[in-house]
């Protein structure tokens, strides 16, 4: 008899608020409110958390590390998202395992290079930086030549954010990745899409178009310390399947946790 | 695609020819839909879709000859209505202008001072000068020394060695200026982060700006909402400025923004160089919230 229990217009009003302003969008939540109604009212919250944690990727493989060194790993993303910073991070633990080279391939932005110059050394990595308005493929290709040469274990990339919009910069960063395959065929050994969980259902469309164009294997999601909940990263994994790395909580070095399940739950039930 | 059913639903009105209760009904939650998919705020969707129910209502829609032309007039009259009108830039004539811009990290403040900069310059022939006061992200300074240079606008940094904000030393340095703008570049802080908040208050108090900015990413989602009702209720926010908008992004953040502050958008952001700043155009927004 529980199923003739239709959820009333208000309650999965109710349901749906929750839902869009964590920013999972119209039609995931849609999807989900369908499956939820069917249960009785008292087990819905419940049915939901379960739901959800069905709907998101689970704790992935380690990292990828290369069979011969150095391993190149690539960043990128939008304007402002955190990718620069999240290398800072990311050099701070892997100087533990390895020399860690940070490269640094935005040759456009104002003092974008003296950012990370900044940061590797305060982490205490070396950095090799391009010249501002030189050719990031050329920069790379120039770094990752001299990282295979003097034994580095790691290569971080950072690169100029992008508007996924721009067809131009799409391909400067498809170029920028297969000129590294010249030096180290298997590289990068990962690219992290960077994303703003401040960020609507952009982010989705973002994720799209970038992995049209590059390989695309992991997502870093940043800013976590608003309250904004990433919802669109459920979407992202069920249409896309794409997986997440890593979870930035902050501007410090170790504001970061590795993704789990249980983390994007509880902030989200919080 | 959310809109394209919007499109086909209006489509089949069409062909009705008068509309009922039920239609109505059915138009607005499809509407509610688009305006969700668009990222305009949950709380501030649910406010709008009341308000063009009572228009519709006040139009006396169900008796109209051509309702659905009327029911589209209606819903992006209130839309633009909503969004404002751009607001031009007024500066104090033979005095210093103070414009702090605050917001979230990234959002685009210390690229947007340097925009300013050179709008000042180009349009408004007045002489600017861009002051560094974000004492925490590496090579902040750097930047907005950069930016001023390309613009060929003044550089003041009020960052000190120790990492501490030196505004006394601002203030005197610029009593014996002849720059008609001074724009104060923050660090990005989260509307959550209550030192930062802080921090930005007594900034404030201490500078008494003519103009407060709210420099906010045209991509933001839900959280819009939130930021602009916790710099609102700290800050005595003047404007907003819009950035990014030349991204894939259906913009609904402006409208949560102009909902929840009531001041006008000042300019968008149209892209990364210094000229790609432009004033708000609300008619351009309201189509991408719609479509
Ligand atoms: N609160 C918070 N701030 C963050 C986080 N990650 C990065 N930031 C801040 O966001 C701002 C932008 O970070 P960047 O690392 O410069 O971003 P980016 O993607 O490299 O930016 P561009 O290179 O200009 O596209 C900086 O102020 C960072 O400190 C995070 O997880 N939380
Ligand atoms: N495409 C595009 N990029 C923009 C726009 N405005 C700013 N950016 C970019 O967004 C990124 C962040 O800009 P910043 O000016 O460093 O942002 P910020 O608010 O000063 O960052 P924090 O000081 O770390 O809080 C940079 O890559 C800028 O070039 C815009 O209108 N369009
Ligand atoms: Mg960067
Ligand atoms: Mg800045």
């Amino acid at each position: 008899f529980s199923s003739i229990q239709v959820m009333s217009e208000d309650e999965r009003d109710e349901l749906l608020a929750f839902l869009i302003k964590a920013d999972f969008g119209v039609m995931l939540a849609e999807e989900l409110l369908d499956i939820v109604e069917e249960y009785p009212p008292e087990e819905r919250e419940m049915r939901l958390r379960t739901l959800l944690a069905s709907y998101l990727p689970p704790k992935p493989e380690p990292i990828k590390i290369a069979s011969e060194p150095p391993t190149v790993y690539y960043f990128f993303g939008v304007n402002g998202v955190g990718k620069t910073t999240t290398i800072a991070k990311f050099a701070h633990i892997l100087k533990k395992r390895g020399k860690v080279m940070v490269i640094g391939a935005d040759t456009f932005r104002a003092a974008a290079t003296d950012q990370l110059g900044l940061w590797a050394e305060k982490v205490g990595v070396d950095a090799h930086l391009g010249e501002r308005g030189a050719d990031p493929s050329s920069v790379i290709y120039t770094g990752v030549e001299k990282a295979k040469a003097r034994g580095y274990d790691f290569v971080l990339v950072d690169t100029a954010g992008r508007m996924s919009t721009k067809k131009n910069l799409i391909e400067e960063l498809k170029k920028m990745e297969r000129v590294v395959k010249k030096v180290v065929p298997d590289a990068p050994h990962e690219s992290f899409l960077v994303l703003d969980a401040t960020q609507g259902q952009a982010a989705f469309r973002q994720a799209k178009t970038f992995m049209e164009a590059v390989q695309v294997t992991r997502i870093i999601l940043t800013k976590l310390d608003s309250t904004a909940k990433g919802g669109f990263i459920f979407s992202i994994w069920k249409e896309l399947g794409l997986p997440i790395a890593f979870l930035s909580f902050g501007q410090e070095l170790d504001d970061w946790v590795e993704y789990s399940p249980s983390v994007i739950l509880d902030n989200l039930f919080g | 695609d959310l809109s394209d059913k919007l499109v086909n639903m209006l489509n089949s009105l069409r062909k009705k020819g008068k509309l009922t209760k039920e239609d109505i009904d059915k138009f607005l939650k499809n509407l509610k839909m688009v305006l969700l998919a668009s990222d305009v705020g949950f709380d501030v969707v649910r406010v709008f879709i009341k308000d063009v129910r009572k228009k519709l209502e006040e139009a006396n829609i169900e008796k109209s000859i051509s309702p659905v032309d009327q029911l589209t007039k209606i819903v992006y009259d209130e839309m633009r209505e909503i969004l404002g009108q751009p607001v031009p830039l007024k500066l104090k004539p033979g005095k210093l202008t103070q414009i702090l811009l605050v917001g979230l990290q990234g959002s685009g403040k210390t690229t947007t001072a340097g925009k300013l900069a050179y709008y000042i310059k180009k349009k408004l022939r007045k002489s600017p000068i861009l002051v560094a006061a974000d004492t925490y992200r590496p090579a902040a300074a750097q930047q907005l020394r950069t930016l001023a240079n390309e613009v060929d606008a003044g550089f003041y940094s009020m960052v000190k060695e120790d990492g501490t904000l030196d505004i006394d030393g601002y203030k005197k340095f610029i009593r014996g200026t002849l720059y008609d703008v001074a724009i104060i570049d923050s660090a990005g802080r989260m509307h959550v982060d209550e030192e930062l908040m802080e921090e930005i208050k007594q900034l404030h108090e201490a500078l008494q700006p003519d103009y407060v900015f709210l420099v906010a990413d045209a991509m933001l989602g839900q959280e819009a909402v939130d930021i602009a009702d916790a710099f609102h209720k700290a800050l005595p926010i003047s404007g907003v400025i819009l950035t990014k908008v030349d991204g894939d992004t259906r913009g609904g953040a402006a409208l949560s923004l102009r909902y929840v502050t009531g001041v006008p958008i000042y300019f968008m952001g149209m892209g990364e160089k210094v000229d790609a700043l432009e004033p708000f155009d609300p008619d351009e927004i309201s189509a991408r919230i719609l479509d």
